[in-house]
């Protein structure tokens, strides 16, 4: 057995900084990962042919010239793909107003951002994991606020309708509020509202708190690390 | 003619050799969700003339070769180095408990030369 440069001694560290990686410092992660990152893995470049893959399911076809540094999924430039997990308050807030069915904050760590990344995606996806009675026949209005707490900051971010929530729900958020600007902010902080459409407040209060409880909020986040990226092939002279 | 023939003993002709990485090798293997490892590969082999014509080489690496042949001592070979290589990208946990998919460049040879 040859020795192993540890991630804590300079060898190590020095290495992992020159990938770009910063490993969990503690035991094995148990999250599980998100369906949308394998399958996003499985499309990527080389991936299938890199010998002892995991995952599951059947593999995908690789396409011969994909683009270089380009998300070809989601349809944006970009190297680098997270998954972030919301890490607001487990429980949803108490609304104040009568219509309201919901008010939970959202919160995203985003200081793992370097300078030299571009954000050139932001996806909200909420999955409802909606119990029945509120999943059948509904119509909704949602909308997102920039807050923390129950302190709604100005005007929504953005409102929508939605039909239903048995399915997951996304949202592009980049250019909006807080990602507006050419600075990335350590971190988003965010207030989602839902109310039945038509202002309709005869739904029973326990099925409202349910379905706060169910909701699984998260944010794929895409940059371009341009230092990263082959440059195109100059032309021959 | 005796000068050119590379001596006796030596390496083979630079040309890819099979690398295979595998992350559980070096401790990586509990946060690298995929690949397990990949073949990366790397190049060995003389690059002596006239061998070095024959493979992706540089004109200059062909002319220090041709030195080398009829003076060893004074002018080294040329190098076998990666001349093609590809990316692959990696899913993996980082400390923020995120999920994170990274392309990565440059990370399989597929081909070598002398340089």
């Amino acid at each position: 057995a040859q020795p192993q440069p540890s991630p804590l001694s300079p060898q190590g560290s020095a290495l992992l900084q020159a990938l770009g990686l910063r490993p969990p410092p503690g035991p094995p992660p148990t999250r599980p990962v998100p369906p949308v990152m394998w399958r996003l893995f499985r499309r990527a470049p080389q991936a299938a042919e890199s010998h002892g893959a995991g995952g599951e399911g059947p593999e995908v076809p690789q396409e011969p010239e994909p683009l270089p540094c380009h998300v070809k999924e989601l349809g944006v430039p970009g190297n680098i793909v997270r998954h972030v997990l919301d890490g607001g308050a487990a429980a949803p807030l108490e609304p104040a107003l009568g219509s309201l069915c919901l008010e939970k904050p959202l919160f995203f760590n985003l200081s793992f951002l370097e300078p030299r990344e571009q954000l050139t995606l932001v996806r909200l996806e909420l999955n409802f994991g909606a119990p029945g009675a509120l999943a059948a026949g509904q119509g909704w209005e949602l909308s997102l606020f920039q807050g923390h707490g129950s302190q709604l900051w100005g005007r929504p971010l953005l409102s929508r309708p939605v039909p239903a929530l048995r399915e997951p729900l996304h949202f592009e958020l980049l250019g909006l509020g807080p990602l507006g600007n050419a600075s990335v902010p350590q971190n988003l902080s965010l207030v989602l509202e839902l109310s039945p459409a038509g202002g309709d407040s005869g739904l029973p209060r326990g099925l409202c708190a349910e379905l706060g409880q169910s909701l699984e909020a998260s944010l794929l986040v895409v940059t371009l690390e341009p230092q990263l990226c082959r440059p195109p092939l100059r032309k021959r002279r | 003619a005796t000068h050119l023939a590379p001596p006796e003993g030596l390496d083979p002709p630079c040309k890819a050799r099979q690398l295979y990485i595998n992350f559980r090798d070096v401790g990586w293997h509990n946060w690298i969700i995929a690949p397990r490892g990949f073949m990366a590969n790397y190049c060995q082999g003389h690059c002596f003339f006239p061998a070095a014509t024959k493979m992706s080489s540089f004109n200059h690496a062909v002319m220090q070769s041709l030195m080398h042949s009829v003076a060893p001592t004074a002018t080294p070979p040329p190098c076998c180095v990666p001349v093609k290589l590809s990316p692959i990208s990696v899913l993996f946990y980082d400390n923020s408990d995120n999920v994170v998919l990274r392309h990565y460049e440059d990370m399989v040879v597929d081909e070598c030369g002398c340089r």
